[in-house]
């Protein structure tokens, strides 16, 4: 553990927390994509099935638990408590293209054939993408409630945390891991237009929208 | 020794 992987893995808490957050106290879901959740819980539920079986960490195994079960707590709320909320009309990503290609990445590149390792690797590509629906409604509705970017701003963090992560730990623990770094800067680079808006804009108090 | 993916990250 390093600190760039600590603070990573606190801002991804953060972001879920303030997700949370909006939800609850606009008691709408307004503006988050249904498919991009959907997808996140996949890449949790598929990624951290070692529960099961491998012991890391205490910390290890209460953030796997909190990322699965909130991540199953998010949908709940979102096709349950606040479904009225939610317009599927602007939520129009077709996952297909997300899913087929994410299945055939893992088919070609793992550490090894199993059943674990390969949906360890479909859960690293498929989390590199999954924001895409969200990004694309964004791009859609053309402006975000402030709360919601800050979510997004905590997720993009916590993805480029994990960056200075492997080059620490490449130096000092002699650790690469390539599936997990390509597929990191690949998720990495999705957030950078929404970066430039949230600190041109968002940071100076203006409201995000972006340009028609 | 098993060449696996960095399990112990998130």
């Amino acid at each position: 553990m390093n600190l760039f992987r600590l603070f990573g893995d606190l801002s991804h808490l953060a972001s879920i927390f303030i997700l949370l957050q909006k939800i609850q106290s606009t008691r709408s879901c307004r503006g988050i994509s249904f498919k991009t959740q959907a997808l996140y819980a996949t890449v949790f539920i598929t990624r951290y099935l070692d529960l099961f079986y491998e012991w890391v960490s205490l910390y290890n195994f209460t953030m796997k638990v909190f990322f699965i079960a909130s991540s199953c707590y998010i949908l709940y709320l979102m096709k349950y408590k606040y479904r009225p909320t939610h317009d599927p009309s602007i939520d129009t990503f077709r996952v297909e293209y997300l899913l087929g290609p994410c299945v055939v990445l893992a088919l070609l590149f793992h550490y090894k054939f199993s059943i674990p390792e390969l949906l360890w690797s479909f859960s690293i590509f498929l989390e590199a993408v999954a924001i895409l629906p969200q990004l694309f409604m964004l791009q859609r509705t053309g402006e975000a409630e402030t709360i919601t970017t800050h979510y997004l701003a905590a997720l993009g963090a916590y993805r480029a945390l994990y960056i200075p992560n492997w080059i620490y730990r490449y130096f000092t623990e002699d650790m690469v891991d390539p599936i997990a770094v390509t597929a990191g800067l690949v998720q990495t680079a999705l957030y950078l237009d929404f970066f430039y808006v949230y600190f041109t804009k968002v940071l100076q108090g203006q409201k995000f929208e972006l340009p028609a | 020794e098993e060449t696996t993916g960095a399990h112990d990250e998130l």
